[in-house]
């Protein structure tokens, strides 16, 4: 059974979408069967990995409006066996609002994945930057939640908002749901404000907090303009070596090597 | 009659928060009387302007859903004369949802904004990194809409949704509404990838963007954390310098020195 997990946070810009992308792709590399659902209308993940949106012909549109089923719409991940992506487009944002009137609106993707999610190891879901239907549809699909936070000030001040929806999703949606771990993300080691921040999260999450911490690498922010995962763009930068460093902890902590 | 400017991009983490509190306060230390209103739930410009949102008693979610008025709930900030802000806190999230089958749900900002803009020089409204109806109603209320767009891959995907978006709601909502100006943010020139984004959007938006351009830098992101506008925090700073030359650039587009 594939372990699932939602790649949240609310707060804009903080690497939820290129920690779904190279997560996935430093774990497919290592042999593991890996799914990335885009779940943001921005359709990040999609074009991050190569994939023309204005040629995907259905997407998690259709899966959760039209019932179309999941494995229709997955793409393989032409430079990274094992690695597949669910896509999205604009058409997504249509989702949120006709999700609010639709019956059980909240376990659509829950459903959607059933059937497939024990074809893969993992299956990552990127979130838009928001608590609405589409992130909430993640939560309940996940057992875990991956919380990338940003070493900014900003960052620090939507935390414990995440924490209440996730409590209320587990309290009403997902008894499973929990925190699969908490990545630090654009740490730069030479401004205050980066250890500050950091040494703050670490005092929130005692325990979940993961030891690779992603640093600032630009790198990361050129690779999907090639449309391609930093390990295949610039295998041997600090950005690859770091998503590589996370997916041994992901794997260590999920009892596997 | 106050100019009345929303400052939206559905990506998140662009500078659209950092944008409406370094902007407004830097018209503000020019004499103008400047009100900023924060209509993200996460309520980052209002922690950014030092307000406490614990001891908020009323914020924008009052004059949204219990049509409390605006000038009851707005606050002076500290530590620049001429310089207001419309508070917000997560009840706002609430809000997204009660609109959806509110009447007149997209003109609530507009109306609520009527009484009190002839006592400013200019209104921003801060957005949240989404399209749904806290930005609809931004749009609805603003004449022009400011884009900051940081120099990333990334950024440029989302800039043809939301000029869709604009058009809509000038279509339908608000036929005055125009782009007040392209932001370009968080620039590195020594990366490729900041040039050729810069490039690209210039070709995209001949006219609109800003010849002010901001670059990275460190104070913007640690002025927050005190809980205030970057001309206070640290006046000498490029960060400073910079977000005034923006002002004096709006100020003579709005035909005015
Ligand atoms: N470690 C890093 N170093 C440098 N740039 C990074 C890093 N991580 C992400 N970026 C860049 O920062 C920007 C924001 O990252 P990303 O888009 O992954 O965040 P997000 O949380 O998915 O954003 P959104 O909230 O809009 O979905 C992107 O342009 C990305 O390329
Ligand atoms: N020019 C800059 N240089 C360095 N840091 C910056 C700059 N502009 C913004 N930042 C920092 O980058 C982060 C993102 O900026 P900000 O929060 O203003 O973006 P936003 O578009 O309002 O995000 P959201 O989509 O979550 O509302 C913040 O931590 C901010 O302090
Ligand atoms: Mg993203
Ligand atoms: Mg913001």
């Amino acid at each position: 059974m594939a372990r699932i997990v939602a790649i949240a946070n609310q707060k804009g810009g903080v690497g939820k979408t290129t920690t779904a992308v190279n997560l996935g792709a430093s774990l497919a590399l290592r042999g593991k069967k890996v799914l990335v659902v885009d779940m943001d209308p921005q359709g990040n993940t999609t074009s991050g990995f190569g994939i023309n949106k204005r040629t995907a012909a259905m997407t998690m549109y259709e899966v959760l409006i039209e019932d179309v089923p999941l494995a229709e719409i997955v793409v393989p991940v032409a430079q990274v066996q094992e690695l597949s992506v669910a896509p999205a487009t604009i058409d997504l944002a249509g989702a949120e609002v006709e999700l609010v009137a639709a019956v059980s609106r909240e376990t659509r993707l829950r459903r959607a994945l059933q059937p497939v999610a024990d074809a893969y190891d993992f299956v990552f879901i990127d979130c838009p930057p928001s608590l609405g239907l589409l992130t909430v549809n993640a939560l309940t699909a996940a057992q875990g939640v991956l919380v990338p936070i940003q070493c900014e000030y900003y960052a620090l001040e939507g935390v414990s908002q995440l924490l209440r929806t996730i409590d209320m999703v587990r309290a009403n949606l997902n008894p499973d749901l929990a925190i699969e771990g908490v990545l630090l993300t654009m740490f730069d080691g030479r401004t205050n404000l980066s250890i500050q921040v950091a040494e703050e999260v670490k005092r929130f999450f005692p325990t979940q907090v993961y030891r690779t911490v992603i640093p600032r690498n630009v790198r990361l922010s050129e690779a999907p303009s090639h449309g391609l995962p930093v390990a295949i763009y610039d295998p041997k930068s600090r950005g690859s070596e770091v998503y590589a460093e996370l997916a041994e902890e992901v794997l260590a902590r999920a009892g596997d090597e």
